[in-house]
């Protein structure tokens, strides 16, 4: 690993950054998200600490522009240098810039998530079949408005779960129209626009009028791009069009004809030779995430490694399962050290004047309960347990929980210690009992049954019939009335609930019986009759007929960040 | 049916990548990573010869130190990267 000249460094732990633009292709939550996991990479080792700013100056300004951007180096087009960032100081320093002429995903080809439908915001899921036929794009198909959709699984005919795909007839994205739609046809400087347009800038960026005039109005947005769009070229954000001709050829799909670099393209109009407008055909894209925790290196002090495998080597390179190498770790913790302990939590002071955040039980003067603001389950990657309590979901961190109800209203934080002060602060799995309503409580060895606010226990779960080299129970799943199913890595038992006593026959291995999961699933709970299976911020989950359905994320479909 | 095709290259309108050849697109490389300093062309530092920057960017990217403009060279510089220079003045 290298550092800049002087061992550039910010002076303060805790790191400020703001998102100052979106790009068109990728929804804001998901690029917030990449972001907030490309910080969390190195706050995972040193003692930094990364907050959000959404306004004024913050130490790492974030910005996604194009060619020349405001700064001394511009970008280079679709491809070649993907982003740049300054090491820490004042001003420009310790910025990040993103190359928008690049095609931004999670690495593996478009990432859309889709709105509305009846699929909680699902990513779709490609290819899908509707009504026999394959489709690998979002289509208007099946629609008179001609806003696209998708399916988010992979057969629409069979699941009938589907939702709109990001297009200008949705939402806008920044510009001064709270994400208002673009009308059609809107007035520019007089002269109507029946589609998106880049007139009136610079930038190269599309925008509408969210009006019917942008003279009078002056309403706009900034226009998503379709699934369908190209990158780049002339024309970026227009769909192609099949068949163009070419140097007197046609041209059914894209091509690569003309380009001495092999990269596909194709025209935007019917005829490529007369109107000479085109673009890149969307591929796999670039994984924001890595490029960011990359440039979030450079932006915390750390210059080019010389080590292939590192993050901090200056070639981009796409890896599923990414971690940090040992050698960025060392760089990083050369200039600002190892993380120390656990994450601070906050002191918990008490006062008997005013209101409560957290219901207490029935005392007699109300208590004040301070929550860490911080405490945000949309930053939270991997949760201890994750299980329904009185019909609505719990998820349980490090001493806290949040709960959502079936309309997908997020309360919390609050402190496990005042709703159940028995508990340890680590909460392995839960379950409600729906025979008895009570609930039971696994942390490492030992599990505790609350009624109301009675509790029995700690006892060991060996007591239950689990062998006693068992470390945790890692998820509960109801099963009928009086059996539950207790997970622990690729094993898992059915416990008699009125025996207190695990079945014979049991551990048996989870793929046997649950194929298609992951067998590291490190929460797995019941759900609106859905088993789920967690692993870091993903889910897995199986219907009735033991199927995945649906593989998404935690925190956009279940907490909906 | 066996006779390759002819392929025509085009420069595009407004693609900024330009159709380079090698030569170009390692000149222009090397400046932009730092192998070769920008400042040498007003003459205010020794110039670092060619071949030494080219060694230099092979070492860099674990490549073998031939100071040639190979392929193995070429096609490193074709890789999608971070655009903070690799070698600081």
């Amino acid at each position: 690993y290298q550092t800049f000249a002087g061992d550039l460094k910010w002076d303060h732990n805790d790191v400020t950054y703001r998102i100052l633009n979106y790009s068109p292709d990728m929804e804001a939550t998901l690029i917030d998200d990449a972001f907030a996991r490309a910080f969390k990479v190195w706050s995972d080792v040193t003692p930094l600490t990364f907050r959000r700013l959404f306004e004024g100056t913050a130490d790492i300004m974030i910005s996604f522009g194009k060619a020349d951007h405001g700064d001394p180096y511009p970008f280079d087009g679709k491809d070649g240098l993907l982003a740049h960032a300054y090491p820490p100081g004042e001003g420009i320093q310790g910025d990040a810039h993103f190359d928008d002429d690049e095609y931004w995903t999670l690495g593996t080809g478009p990432a859309i998530k889709t709105h509305y439908g009846n699929a909680d915001g699902a990513m779709c899921h490609f290819p899908f079949l509707f009504e026999g036929k394959s489709y690998s794009t979002c289509t208007a198909e099946g629609r008179t408005d001609g806003l696209p959709w998708c399916a988010t699984t992979a057969d629409y005919d069979k699941d009938q779960k589907f939702g709109f795909c990001p297009s200008e007839l949705l939402f806008t994205f920044d510009g001064n129209s709270n994400g208002a739609p673009c009308v059609f046809p809107f007035v520019f400087q007089g002269v109507k626009y029946d589609s998106c347009t880049t007139e009136g800038r610079t930038d190269g960026y599309r925008w509408c009028a969210t009006t019917a005039n942008f003279d009078t109005d002056k309403k706009y947005g900034f226009c998503p791009n379709r699934d369908t769009a190209v990158i780049g070229g002339n024309s970026e954000g227009e769909p192609c069009q099949f068949p163009f001709t070419f140097l007197g050829n046609k041209y059914s799909g894209c091509t690569s004809e003309g380009r001495n670099d092999g990269k596909l393209w194709c025209a935007t109009t019917s005829d490529y030779d007369t109107d000479k407008k085109w673009g890149f055909c969307p591929d796999r894209g670039y994984s924001l995430f890595l490029v960011a925790a990359h440039e979030f290196g450079h932006a915390l002090g750390l210059d080019h490694s010389n080590i292939k495998d590192a993050l901090m080597f200056p070639m981009y390179k796409y890896v599923e399962d990414f971690s940090l190498h040992r050698d960025d770790i060392e760089g990083i913790q050369y200039l600002y050290g190892p993380k120390t302990g656990p994450d601070p939590t906050p002191p918990v002071p008490q006062s008997t004047t005013s209101s409560s955040i957290v219901p207490t039980k029935s005392t007699t003067v109300s208590t004040t309960v301070h929550v860490d603001p911080s405490k945000d389950a949309c930053q939270i990657k991997e949760f201890d347990a994750i299980t329904e309590i009185q019909k609505e979901l719990h998820f349980f961190k490090d001493g806290y929980y949040w709960k959502t109800s079936n309309k997908g209203d997020r309360k919390g934080p609050f402190l496990i210690s005042q709703k159940w002060p028995a508990l340890p602060a680590v909460i392995h799995a839960a379950f409600e009992d729906q025979l008895t309503q009570k609930i039971y409580f696994f942390s490492e060895k030992q599990f505790w049954v609350y009624t109301g606010n009675d509790v029995l226990g700690p006892r060991k779960i060996e007591k239950l019939g689990l062998p006693n080299n068992l470390d945790r129970v890692d998820g509960a799943v109801q099963r009928g009335k009086g059996k539950v199913l207790l997970f622990n890595g690729e094993n898992f038992w059915r416990l008699d609930v009125k025996a207190q006593m695990i079945d014979r026959g049991y551990p048996r291995f989870v793929d046997t019986v649950f194929g298609g999961v992951p067998t590291d699933s490190h929460d797995v709970f019941l759900y609106k009759g859905f088993f789920y299976f967690c692993r870091e911020s993903f889910y897995w989950r199986m219907n009735a007929k033991r199927q995945v359905d649906r593989v998404g994320y935690v925190k956009h479909d279940l907490l909906k960040c | 049916w066996c006779v390759p095709l002819k392929s025509v290259y085009v420069t595009f309108p407004g693609d900024v990548i330009k159709n380079m050849t090698d030569i170009q697109l390692a000149d222009e490389y090397l400046k932009r990573y730092g192998y070769i300093d920008v400042l040498q062309k007003s003459g205010l530092q020794a110039v670092t010869s060619p071949s030494k920057a080219l060694k230099k960017l092979q070492n860099q990217f674990g490549l073998e130190e031939t100071g040639k403009l190979d392929q193995p060279t070429i096609d490193a510089m074709k890789q999608p990267r971070c655009g903070v220079p690799d070698i600081r003045n």
